[in-house]
């Protein structure tokens, strides 16, 4: 463990923190895309299909629950929590997040690690999870006013794979010496679907200005 | 192929 892939998991770690904390405390989930939501469980799970047949270490393994089960605490909180369910932007959420999942899953089947069912799963996981982002990307451009809470969750959201890159380039020259093209592309094209929204939020930040995405 | 080590990432 370095500190570069530490603080990317922590960074994940505080941006859904701060989206609990959104849903809980504003008793709202306004401006948040279920879609990408739903996305990110099918991240998680078949990602994480190893949870309970390999372990790596404590802490390994309790992120993962974290993940799986926040992620899918917030579905649960949007979808069918009677006040905050009221509150999700249902007409604009409408990027078609199912279109996303075949040609991950193709590409998983073309380029995997390795062809066993949790390589392929596991591949189409870190394909799925660099466009995971779009339909949340699509709301905040439709979003009148983007609350603070939901641009610092994407903005955390959009750090921890930039810190992730910063992990794998230390790694290659301390450790492994190997390419992961896999993770490593995927990755750069995560991080690359934040950069316009980088942008206005580092620019409203130091404006202090409300953030607001060009349409 | 991804040397195992390299699966001790989240």
């Amino acid at each position: 463990m370095n500190i570069f892939r530490l603080a990317g998991d922590m960074t994940h770690l505080l941006s859904i923190v701060v989206l609990l904390l959104k849903i809980r405390t504003t008793k709202s989930c306004a401006g948040i895309s279920l879609k990408t939501q739903e996305l990110y469980v099918i991240v998680f799970i078949t990602r994480y299909l190893d949870l309970f047949t390999r372990y790596v270490s404590f802490y390994n393994t309790a992120m993962k629950l974290v993940f799986i089960g926040t992620s899918v605490a917030i579905v649960w909180y949007m979808r069918l929590h009677k006040v905050v369910k009221q509150t999700y932007s249902r007409d604009e959420d409408t990027f078609k997040h199912y279109l996303l999942i075949p040609p991950c899953f193709i590409l998983a089947l073309l380029i995997p690690l390795e062809f066993t069912v949790t390589e392929i799963l596991w591949s189409f996981s870190i394909y799925l999870e660099a466009v995971a982002i779009l339909p949340q990307l699509l709301l905040l451009q439709r979003s009148s006013n983007i609350d603070n809470l939901t641009g610092s969750y994407v903005f955390l959201l959009g750090a921890y794979r930039a810190l992730y890159i910063v992990n794998w380039v230390y790694r290659f020259f301390t450790e492994t010496h190997k390419i992961r093209w896999i993770p490593w592309i995927s990755g750069l094209v995560q991080t690359a679907l934040y950069a316009d929204f980088f942008y206005y939020y580092i620019k409203s930040w130091k404006n202090h200005e409300k953030l607001r995405l060009p349409a | 192929a991804e040397t195992p080590e390299a699966k001790d990432e989240l």
